[in-house]
């Protein structure tokens, strides 16, 4: 079929879909070109929202959520949450070639990814280190909480629920993702 | 975030998305990206789809799986990304957001969401005849 093979990729991700027609070129399969393409991404922090890093928590921790799903058996392997672990694409594809789960997330994830024979390391780097000092010293402007107190739209927190809020229909807000900072 | 869709010489399809989420984010929280039919969908009876932009958003809605069943209801490509970023449209206006889609017949398209600083989409595409891959462009609706 002179339409196959093929690979799309969200962004302008070259070397990904690069690394993924090299598997398809040599008459790999899809899922090991989904596999290498995103690793690529990974490798090379593709817009510092893939991979280590990049897009630090309020803790000032990277971690890492990937999937990978099969359009012929309906397989799907995924982890969100990941820590100390880079190659989340890889520990998705394990979650789905070794166990009969699908999600895994968190702190267990990433000691099935170690028990896995996959590397824990920091996914700290000075990068993510001064993202995260920049916005403790704007009083952790923005964030992603609301009707709490102390007002998170000023304040950094611990914050507690605001207590007597009344039923009203959801109101999406306003909030700091855009092409920079993305899931 | 990296969402991809590949198509193989047998006609296999897969998707897969990367991500490190949302800057900021509070402890715990995770987007689209993870999740079946939202971050990405694969069939390969029909084709499949990715997505990215606002997980918080765009995780209610599967819009991932949302185009793989418009396309198999017999939408084009671009048709299914567009009906899948106008259903989110119809509850959230202005959300940030962006869907890939490919079909096993080697159509491929992308829809976008307007929003303040997003106007057009760039996504890559590496096809039969291509010696490097092809960065194209969609206007946001």
């Amino acid at each position: 079929d002179p339409t196959r093979p093929l690979v799309i990729n969200t962004w302008p991700f070259q070397r990904a879909a690069e690394a993924a027609w090299a598997v398809l070129e040599e008459g790999g399969s899809a899922l090991d070109a989904v596999e290498q393409g995103c690793t690529q991404c990974e490798i090379d922090q593709c817009d510092g929202s893939v991979g280590y890093g990049g897009s630090p928590d309020e803790h000032g921790e990277t971690t890492l959520d990937a999937m990978i799903m099969n359009g012929n058996t309906m397989e799907v392997g995924a982890v969100a949450n990941l820590r100390r672990i880079k190659n989340a694409i890889g520990v998705a594809r394990a979650v789905m070639e070794h166990t009969k789960h699908t999600f895994l997330v968190g702190e267990s994830a990433s000691l099935f990814a170690e028990s896995m024979g996959f590397p824990s390391e920091d996914l700290t780097t000075n990068k993510s280190l001064t993202i995260y000092s920049k916005w403790l010293e704007q009083r952790c402007q923005p964030n992603f909480w609301k009707n709490v107190i102390p007002d998170a739209s000023k304040s950094c927190g611990p914050y507690k629920p605001v207590r007597g809020l009344q039923n009203k229909k959801e109101i999406f807000l306003e909030k700091e993702i855009n092409v920079h900072n993305h899931d | 975030t990296i969402g991809m869709v590949a198509i193989d010489k047998a006609g296999c399809v897969a998707t897969g998305t990367s991500t490190n989420g949302a800057t900021h984010k509070i402890p715990g929280r995770i987007g689209d990206s993870p999740i079946i039919g939202a971050g990405a969908y694969a069939d390969s009876t029909v084709g499949g789809a990715a997505a990215t932009g606002d997980g918080d958003t765009m995780m209610r809605f599967l819009p991932s799986y949302q185009a793989v069943e418009y396309m198999r209801m017999g939408a084009d490509p671009t048709d299914a990304c567009k009906k899948a970023i106008l259903r989110i449209q119809k509850y959230v206006k202005n959300f940030f957001g962006a869907v890939i889609c490919a079909n096993t017949t080697g159509s491929y398209g992308a829809a976008c969401s307007k929003t303040a600083g997003f106007t057009k989409f760039h996504f890559t595409v590496f096809k039969t005849g291509l010696k490097d891959p092809l960065e194209e462009v969609v206007d946001c609706l």
